[in-house]
């Protein structure tokens, strides 16, 4: 499996349509603090079917929202698509270019989407099932993780080992 | 159910082992145990370190550095038994000296032959590490935009910023 | 006792909006409230950070960087109250990109003319802003000791520990 | 007050008597990971009487004490001695050199001093009462306590407040 491109729209501080291509294997991604780096990760740990509110650094789920700024309304939807090339065959369905996207809607109505088909939480979670990935996988680490991947809190080395076996 | 996660968690230990020993060195060493052995699918998982021979009693004793190597040590492992198709690191790199940063991106570079590697850092050697470069700036205030940069123009650019 | 503490926290108040937005920027605001107002002594004394406008709703959306700065700005507030005889920072300037840590080490330089100031850094931009420099290493396993470094050989010292 | 010298021995990595000068107003300490550039400010702390063991990072108290290595034996005793200038009169205390030093044995003796004379905790945290230092102060910051200050664990914020007014 490639990543091709991650779409952003209206999620944290993404008002606007923002794309990232994936073309190389090694990507580095900077900029000054806060200007959103860190919120480009927590979009990638949304689409793949994150729910708990601290993983996302959230007050409420709603918050992922833009939420507006000086001379900018609030947004009333987030949406982000993650598409990518299906190669090794690595995940468990036949398309050979698989895109999956999450929306949320400012009154709270919320989707999944498969190659743009609505479908349910759980049809993107089992795709990934024996990948290693996944919302809160080994393979997606910030220095916050690392006191409690050593200290083992809430039995998180357990989980990963599971994702690995 | 326990079998395979037995044999999964030997693995995790000679592949941490290796990892561990790469970072640091060779007379460093490390290990994975599993306390209260009876029962493999609710015991503790402890992780032991002892770099360069010292006695640390725990792994509070470790360094900022140390610690945050032991752990990518742990991590490392559990990719090399089953090798996601994607990681992303967000500022690991951070703690590290220079010469820590570099063993560690020449396993990233390593493990990127198979997979894609999403690293975010202010640390200029990892930057002129990788193959492209983006940048996130506030476009308007509050808001977010993404432009690919060119890494020789990203060292002025921050100080750009300045003036 | 309340009284002294009630005008402490207004001084307080006062020099962290300041100090915040010497290291935000004019636009950026912040505060520090004590929440149930009607027994100072037991109130919870809640810090509020607002950058660019932004409406963060609490600390916790704030970034790693801005998080740092909002902390080290509240820690200046307490010293210009009280300007302690030294202070240590210990790698507080990690997550901090390159222009906030030149801003970082403008305020430290500026309060080094009343108070001694010990820094722990990994970052080149901060060893270049001190007066002197020591260099901890191991002189054999497990064993550290100290010697005075001229910065420029730190530079190489680190790569040649790498050789 | 003026910073003149700190001189450690026997406390965690520093094995062997070791002297550090602050003769400067802006000091850098610089090292590679695992040196033991935080042992120095552990050394600090616990000279100034800090008694919690998370706060020097130790499972036991006489952790503090040089625990071995490769070709050495472990340390019997861990000293630490800070000394300094009363310049301004910060400290309340007749004496214009001051130094104050901490000293465990294995078999769990310790001891304070005072110009080299033993005292009591008291004795050195009294001198301090009224400058901002203290083992806990807002004085001496270390990375992880960023977490801390922001979300006011433990009412250190507070304390810290408590420390300046
Ligand atoms: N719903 C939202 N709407 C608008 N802005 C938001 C929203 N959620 C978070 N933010 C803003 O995003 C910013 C944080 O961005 P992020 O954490 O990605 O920064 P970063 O680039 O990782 O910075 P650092 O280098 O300091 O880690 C904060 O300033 C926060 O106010
Ligand atoms: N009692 C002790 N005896 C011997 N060594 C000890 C003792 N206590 C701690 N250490 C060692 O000191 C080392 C940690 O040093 P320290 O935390 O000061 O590193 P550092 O220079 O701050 O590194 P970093 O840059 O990673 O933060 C550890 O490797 C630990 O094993
Ligand atoms: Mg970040
Ligand atoms: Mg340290």
């Amino acid at each position: 499996m490639r990543l091709k491109r991650l779409s952003i729209k209206g999620f944290k501080s993404f008002a606007d349509e923002t794309d990232i291509h994936f073309h190389e294997n090694l990507i580095g991604i900077v900029g000054p603090n806060g200007s959103g780096k860190s919120n480009v990760v927590d979009a990638i740990r949304w689409v793949l079917g994150e729910g708990k509110k601290s993983e996302l650094r959230l007050g409420e789920m709603s918050d992922v929202i833009f939420s507006g700024a000086k001379n900018r309304k609030e947004g009333r939807v987030a949406r982000v698509t993650l598409s990518f090339e299906n190669t090794k065959n690595i995940l468990s369905t036949e398309f050979s270019d698989v895109s999956i996207s999450r929306i949320l809607y400012r009154d709270g109505a919320s989707e999944y989407r498969l190659n743009n088909v609505p479908c349910r939480k759980r049809d993107i979670t089992d795709l990934f099932v024996d990948s290693g990935i996944g919302s809160n996988s080994y393979a997606i680490i910030s220095l916050n993780m690392v006191e409690d991947i050593l200290h083992d809190s809430g039995g998180s080395r357990r989980a990963m080992i599971e994702q690995a076996a | 159910a326990s079998e395979r996660f037995n044999i999964a968690l030997e693995n995790i230990r000679v592949n941490f082992r290796r990892v561990f020993q790469s970072l640091f060195s060779q007379d460093d060493d490390c290990d994975i145990v599993l306390l209260n052995n009876d029962d493999p699918l609710n015991a503790n998982i402890e992780i032991m370190a002892k770099p360069k021979g010292k006695k640390p009693k725990s792994i509070s004793q470790l360094s900022g550095g140390e610690k945050t190597l032991t752990a990518a040590s742990f991590l490392f492992a559990l990719y090399l038994l089953k090798p996601a198709p994607f990681c992303i690191f967000d500022e690991v790199d951070a703690p590290l000296d220079d010469v820590n940063v570099q063993k560690f991106n020449k396993i990233i570079r390593e493990f990127s032959k198979d997979s894609q590697f999403i690293v975010i850092t202010h640390n200029k050697l990892t930057m002129a590490e990788v193959d492209v470069l983006y940048g996130v700036y506030l476009k308007e205030q509050g808001v977010s935009g993404v432009s690919a940069v060119d890494f020789r123009k990203y060292e002025s650019a921050e100080l750009l910023e300045e003036s």
